[in-house]
């Protein structure tokens, strides 16, 4: 038996949409730990990783590992009959091949279910390497998504620059050339405002604005973003998911031909 | 050119 409850339908609902864009179908593996993700893109260019900890739940319940391949059109479905603040409890019988989505409005008047079938997906788990990554920077999650959708305009690919002064995002095209340099902030009011490097040594990678662009999608999850640099290793995108877990994309950089 | 991220990470 698997079930787990949430107090509230928008967490789960920003979760799909912040993997939809990349992913048409996933494996949610539950244990007792949690429910994890991992799939790559259609084209192999990116890895999805979500966590999810049990402990982030209302209930929780997993008696055996459970993996659970869902269409994520057809959660998106369901997910959209949900209201924001209504309680969701997803459950599954042990080798069930479907899953219940139950919705209740927080008067407990209205409850719904929903059963989706499941399916059998490949599984294709890669195995993610310890880096000791050169460059750390966190910033504001909504900075970065508009500096993703502006420098998409100019190129398809965006050049990020990490040294110990700040981190410069740059797209070059057909228009001419955009800068974007952040500075590291000195003292913030609010922590979630602040710009933070950490460096080793500084970095310049390339990689694709539509993969940047799709990862941003997690923006309403997070007040800040960390991007995790090093040469020749992928780009990795973090959004923190407030007393529950994360979401990791990584990213194969781009190289000259 | 875009790499594939299985370049860098290897099926467990």
């Amino acid at each position: 038996m698997f079930e787990a409850r949430l107090g509230q339908a928008t967490i789960l609902k920003k979760i799909l949409d912040a993997i939809k864009d990349l992913l048409n179908e996933a494996t949610f593996d539950c244990s007792d730990s949690g429910i994890q993700l991992q799939a790559m893109d259609n084209s192999h260019v990116s890895l999805v990783s979500l966590t999810l900890r049990s402990d982030g739940f209302d209930k929780f319940r997993c008696d055996r590992n459970l993996s659970m391949g869902m269409n994520l059109g057809s959660m998106a479905k369901i997910l959209k009959c949900a209201n924001n603040e209504d309680n969701v409890t997803m459950k599954a019988q042990d080798n069930a091949d479907t899953v219940t989505i139950m919705f209740e409005s927080a008067n407990q008047e209205k409850v719904s279910d929903y059963e989706m079938k499941l399916m059998n997906l490949d599984q294709e788990h890669l195995g993610i390497p310890e880096t000791d990554f050169s460059c750390v920077v966190r910033m504001p999650a909504m900075e970065f998504a508009r500096i993703c959708r502006d420098l998409a305009q100019f190129s398809e690919s965006v050049v990020i620059c990490c040294t110990k002064e700040g981190v410069k995002f740059s797209a070059s095209g057909d228009v001419g050339t955009a800068n974007i340099k952040l500075a590291q902030t000195g003292s913030v009011d609010k922590e979630e405002e602040a710009v933070i490097i950490e460096m080793q040594e500084p970095v310049t990678l390339t990689f694709a604005c539509r993969y940047l662009n799709a990862f941003t999608k997690a923006t309403p999850l997070s007040t800040q973003v960390q991007l995790s640099m090093c040469a020749d290793v992928p780009l990795v995108v973090e959004y923190a998911i407030k007393d529950l877990g994360h979401i990791r994309y990584y990213l194969a950089p781009k190289i000259e031909d | 050119m875009q790499k594939s991220i299985t370049s860098f990470f290897k099926k467990k």
